[in-house]
């Protein structure tokens, strides 16, 4: 007796859930006030592109000011992408692609052996 | 190509011989240890073949100058991985060797064999982090080993020029390293 075959798919997003939550700055533009925003700048802070900012608690806003602007800029340099300083589609796929945990730009991870 | 702060690099005389050792306590188990030597022993070569640095594994993990370890979450580095995609591995700059890969990842070593759609490719991500360990940031050039995003199911294991130029500014070309051959490998890979 054949049994048929059972083929089962299993669907899994091949992105991050945090980082898959970006797709919704698609678009945003200095100017912009998108409430999560913040979570998006801790992604550039976390890689080299912003510093923690000198506010009381040090927490970010959801703002997209100037000096968010100057880090999606630095962000699209460094990652050879199209120089916008908006949050394209481009530069949204690439933040939301799995990436080496190494800073891009800063010594975050440099260290030295004791 | 860049360079971490300050340019470190291995100092270890002429010729160097950098030892790697895998964790003895922290590795999958759902790909053999033998395949993943197999694995890392490609990756090292690639480098070793461009610049006079030799890399030999052995047991003692310990006294290796390479650490190499598959890790969860938060596991004391300061540098927590957050599960399934997201961030991969990471690797700190010369002289410190520590190699830290995300065990939450479905890691491959052939990815012909695994279908999930989150596989990643080991030997890919092991030539990139090497680069990190040599005292190679991360590039810009797309295509170079050391840029620093991958996606899932895709493979970068060649050293691109970029790559190459890089290390060998740090530490010398290897007297048996042809350009060359370079060139010839990006041209084929090109029209392929």
């Amino acid at each position: 007796r054949i049994i048929p075959e059972q083929i089962t798919v299993i669907t899994t997003d091949t992105r991050n859930a945090t980082w898959h939550n970006f797709t919704r700055f698609k678009d945003a533009e200095k100017g912009s006030h998108i409430s999560g925003m913040s979570e998006l700048k801790k992604y550039f802070q976390r890689f080299g592109y912003l510093s923690i900012p000198d506010n009381q608690n040090g927490n970010f806003t959801d703002v997209f000011d100037t000096q968010f602007e100057s880090a999606v800029m630095l962000y699209q340099q460094k990652l050879g992408l199209p120089v916008t300083g908006k949050l394209d589609s481009g530069t949204i796929s690439a933040i939301m692609s799995p990436r080496c945990g190494v800073s891009d730009t800063g010594p975050r991870i440099h260290s030295t052996k004791h | 190509f860049a360079y971490f702060y300050g340019r470190p690099r291995w100092e270890r005389g002429s010729p160097m011989t950098l030892t790697y050792a895998f964790s003895p306590s922290n590795m999958i188990d759902y790909i053999s240890l033998s395949e993943i030597r197999t694995v890392f022993e490609r990756a090292f070569s690639r480098w070793a073949l461009v610049i006079p640095v030799n890399f030999a594994e052995i047991e003692d993990y310990e006294s290796a100058n390479i650490k190499i370890g598959f890790f969860r979450g938060d596991h004391g580095d300061g540098e927590p991985f957050d599960g399934v995609l997201g961030v991969l591995a990471h690797a700190f700059s010369p002289e410190n060797g520590r190699f830290h890969l995300d065990e939450a990842e479905t890691w491959a070593v052939d990815l012909e064999k695994v279908k999930s759609k989150v596989a990643v490719d080991l030997e890919s991500v092991a030539t990139h982090e090497i680069g990190h360990v040599l005292g190679l940031a991360h590039s810009s050039v797309t295509e170079a080993v050391m840029y620093p995003s991958l996606r899932p199911r895709s493979r970068k294991v060649d050293l691109k020029l970029d790559d190459v130029e890089g290390v060998q500014a740090l530490y010398g070309s290897n007297p048996n390293f042809k350009f060359s051959s370079l060139l010839e490998s990006e041209n084929s890979s090109n029209k392929g």
